[in-house]
């Protein structure tokens, strides 16, 4: 899949994914 | 809560219980940023509702890359919104209800 990991110095861990088209505002 | 363009949600149900909770923040109109904005997608991460400062969380997105520091104040203010609608709606469950 697209999902990502990304882990702070801090030990934080984002983990990151696509946003689905439904959930953005229209621009 | 005012719109900043940024999104934060829940990732995870809120059983009331627990202290550090998942939430899930995206950009959701990029206009509103001061910065340029790599569209990376939806950031996951766990809140302490405790212990965590949304100001804390916001600094280690920055650094990560995620945004730039011009744009620290908005994510903050966009976690520190939510994280007060779920410890409210917490204090209503407890307090209100059974």
């Amino acid at each position: 899949s697209s999902t990502t990991q990304v882990v702070h110095s801090a030990g934080r861990r984002f983990i990151v994914s696509p946003v689905p088209e439904s959930r953005l505002k229209e621009q | 809560a005012e719109d900043t363009g940024v999104r934060v949600e829940l990732a995870e149900e809120d059983d009331g219980k627990k202290t550090s909770i998942a939430l899930r923040l995206w950009v959701e109109d990029q206009k509103k940023l001061k910065g340029k904005y790599k569209d990376s997608g939806a950031i996951e991460f766990t809140f302490d509702l405790e212990r965590e400062v949304p100001d804390a969380v916001a600094q280690e997105m920055v650094e990560s890359g995620f945004f730039l520091e011009c744009d620290m104040k908005l994510v903050s203010k966009s976690i520190r919104d939510r994280v007060a609608l779920i410890k409210w709606h917490r204090e209503r469950v407890v307090t209100g209800g059974e």
